[in-house]
């Protein structure tokens, strides 16, 4: 059985599925490089009014799991 | 407010709209209702009309749907997505689309259809997201009643489409309110968890020791069972607990969970029935005590018997001398009891018994 995934990378995974559908991160591959997913979660920070420190803390995380609308924050 | 790239717009202000399937959640007559309702909010404040077909291809076509539902573009189950909406244009532009998975209301018991109604249509009429987290066109969703579109909304459409030319009055939900404010009042300030939590109208700033820049988020957001309106809240933090008044009634926070069998009467704490609202609560940790101000007068709440205090109300100019008459809100520092009271805050020493500081309101607010 898929070993459960320990909370850090679940929160990762969580992050990089919300940035890919809402701050266009690019697909999986590309996306991994940390430079582009830190720049995303910065874009995002800023969006909200968070602190804008690109690491994934807990106010971001919380942000992140909010019920909202599907319609991408930015870009196309 | 922001719009789509190249401002795509509808080029015809006769919009017209289909609702191709119904949720099982509501009745029928309340799905059109919300819908009708959704569409006149933004028809209020542009030339825009809107006409409702019945078969065949309608500019907006509103649908249910769960998963991948025909667009590429799937759900994903309960919470989370709740809807979506493309752009104005040919084919799927301006088509708009409710997650079947989630438990839509009418009220603020589930996900408000009018709500986030408004909202998707605000985008199949040309608006993207806002920063504004008072617009309706913010993000996150949250519950609120009274005209859903803000001033921010309102400029935004307006800069699509033009005013309504039958200049038809709306009053806009008030913005969000500004930290730097120099008239900036409080409603309620609590401890939680060491954080400072400051309600104020449908939003509570946050301050955290480490974080530079307090952060303003609304109410029903995190909490979505407590209203709107804060009147005080205090922290008993030997208890873990954060309780939250409003009108005759309080509520218990532990963290972000609500406690069961909440909320209460206020009156259970020992209150006389005349009493219909307490203005500012806060805990005293070196007494054990819990302060109630309402109007001039305060009362003594003993934590650990759960009790009044015999001999309340005492009036809180005999108490707290050099102070307001009455309080907004209050928090409790090493020693220090804080006052607010309109845009003024009166720091007290409860040990020397006197004000020795006073501040702005929002100077806590880094202004």
């Amino acid at each position: 059985f898929a070993l459960p995934l320990p909370s850090e990378d679940n929160n990762r995974l969580l992050a990089e599925k919300y940035l890919r559908r809402f701050y266009d991160l690019p697909a999986a591959l590309q996306g991994k490089s940390s430079g582009t997913f830190e720049t995303k979660i910065k874009a995002m920070q800023r969006f909200f009014n968070l602190k804008v420190s690109g690491n994934l803390d807990d106010n971001t995380l919380e942000v992140m799991k909010l019920a909202r609308c599907g319609v991408p924050d930015i870009g196309e | 407010y922001n719009h789509f790239p190249r401002h795509l717009k509808w080029q015809n202000n006769n919009v017209t709209f289909r609702i191709v399937n119904y949720t099982p959640d509501l009745k029928k007559s309340d799905v059109n209702r919300a819908i009708r309702t959704a569409l006149n909010v933004w028809s209020d404040v542009t030339p825009l009309t809107f006409k409702k077909l019945h078969e065949g291809n309608a500019d907006i076509m509103i649908s249910f749907g769960a998963k991948e539902h025909g667009d590429y573009n799937p759900f994903d189950g309960p919470n989370g997505l709740l809807a979506h909406a493309y752009p104005p244009g040919p084919g799927i532009g301006g088509d708009t689309h409710f997650d079947e998975d989630e438990h839509w209301s009418k009220d603020s018991s589930a996900y408000n259809l009018f709500i986030v109604a408004a909202h998707e249509l605000g985008h199949a009429l040309g608006m993207s997201h806002s920063t504004d987290p008072g617009a309706l066109m913010y993000p996150v969703y949250s519950y609120a009643t009274g005209f859903p579109l803000s001033e921010d909304d309102i400029e935004g459409i307006q800069a699509l489409y033009g005013p309504n030319p039958n200049h038809r009055k709306v009053k806009p939900k008030p913005d969000a309110p500004n930290k730097c404010d120099p008239m900036l009042s409080f409603d309620a300030v609590t401890e939680l968890r060491g954080e400072t939590i400051i309600f104020k109208d449908r939003f509570y700033w946050r301050l955290h020791p480490q974080m530079p820049e307090p952060e303003q988020t609304l109410i029903k957001s995190t909490w979505p069972s407590i209203p709107n309106k804060v009147d005080a809240a205090y922290e008993n933090s030997e208890k873990d607990v954060v309780i939250i008044f409003s009108g005759i009634r309080m509520w218990a926070l532990n963290g972000y969970d609500l406690v069961d069998g909440y909320p209460k009467y206020i009156h259970k704490l020992g209150l006389p029935k005349k009493v219909r609202k307490i203005d500012a609560a806060v805990h005293i940790r070196d007494t054990g005590k819990t302060l109630l101000f309402t109007d001039e007068d305060y009362w003594s709440y003993d934590e650990a018997t759960s009790t009044m205090d015999s001999g309340y109300p005492r009036t809180i100019e005999e108490d707290f001398p050099g102070m307001d008459d009455e309080v907004d809100a209050a928090a409790y520092h090493y020693g220090h009891l804080y006052f607010f009271h309109d845009h003024i805050q009166y720091e007290y020493s409860y040990t020397s018994r006197k004000v020795i500081r006073i501040l702005r309101t929002n100077s806590i607010l880094n202004c």
